[in-house]
């Protein structure tokens, strides 16, 4: 998980 | 319909995977058609040509970052994609992203004059001379206008992109299953539109045989960015967006 924090964020991100 | 999936649910399926493919592409066709013809100037290629290999490196790095962004947007956006568990949702996207931004490049290629929209206009592959992967930019290239060649519908590159997404052919899958499942019912649905759309009856089987050479692209496009980190170590660590280094580093 900590090797791919920011896929992770957009991931948790509500949807736009 | 086949393996007990209705006719309804493959509809919803296609539905729900055409929204989302028009609600996260960088462009709308009309936009792409507007643009289709505004190529960079002789100058504008010139300019291009002469920027330092790190510079251009980090403007495409930057580019491709965009692109992916959208990518992980449509992702979100399928039905039962969120419902995977979070190592593969990761999963799929790290070893598949860049394979559907190939894909939806070809909706920004110009096959007629062989151009590809970057950074505002349409310029030749000449345009990428900079990079010094002549070998990967070629490629790109030829995929894009094999692409093109299947006269694809919108639809049929949403579908096709959601396809080479939700792919089981990633190892290290907790849900293999799961995955497999939604795929079967994505390519079904693809299926059953390409046989509405197309004449020919093998086209489902020519978009299929184009699976490996985006793979391939995607290896070289990880093996050129291996080349390049070695000559610039100090460009891709401090000027490559964090989440492209994250993806390919």
């Amino acid at each position: 998980k900590e090797k791919h924090k920011i896929l992770h964020q957009l991931l948790q991100n509500s949807t736009s | 319909g086949p393996n007990n999936v209705s006719m309804g649910e493959l509809d919803r399926i296609a539905q729900n995977i055409i929204k989302s493919h028009l609600e996260t592409c960088q462009y709308t066709t009309e936009e792409l058609q507007q643009l289709a013809w505004q190529t960079h100037s002789y100058e504008e290629v010139k300019m291009y040509q002469s920027k330092p290999r790190d510079v251009l490196w980090q403007q495409c790095a930057i580019q491709i970052t965009h692109a992916i962004q959208y990518v992980v947007e449509f992702a979100k956006r399928i039905s039962g994609f969120m419902e995977l568990c979070q190592n593969d949702q990761i999963l799929l996207l790290k070893s598949g992203c860049l394979e559907v931004v190939l894909v939806r490049m070809c909706r920004a290629f110009n096959p007629l004059n062989n151009t590809v929209l970057f950074e505002g206009k349409y310029g030749g592959m000449q345009m990428f001379k900079a990079l010094g992967c002549d070998d990967l930019v070629s490629a790109v290239f030829d995929f894009a206008k094999s692409l093109c060649s299947l006269q694809l519908t919108e639809e049929e590159i949403a579908l096709f992109s959601a396809a080479v997404l939700i792919s089981t052919d990633r190892p290290w899958l907790m849900e293999p299953r799961k995955v497999q499942k939604l795929q079967e019912k994505i390519y079904f649905a693809l299926q059953h539109i390409m046989q509405k759309n197309h004449m020919d009856e093998d086209a489902l089987a020519k978009l299929i045989s184009r699976i490996p050479t985006l793979s391939a692209l995607c290896t070289l496009h990880t093996e050129e960015l291996q080349a390049f980190q070695q000559l610039h170590p100090e460009t891709v660590n401090v000027l490559f967006p964090p989440l492209y280094k994250e993806l390919f580093n």
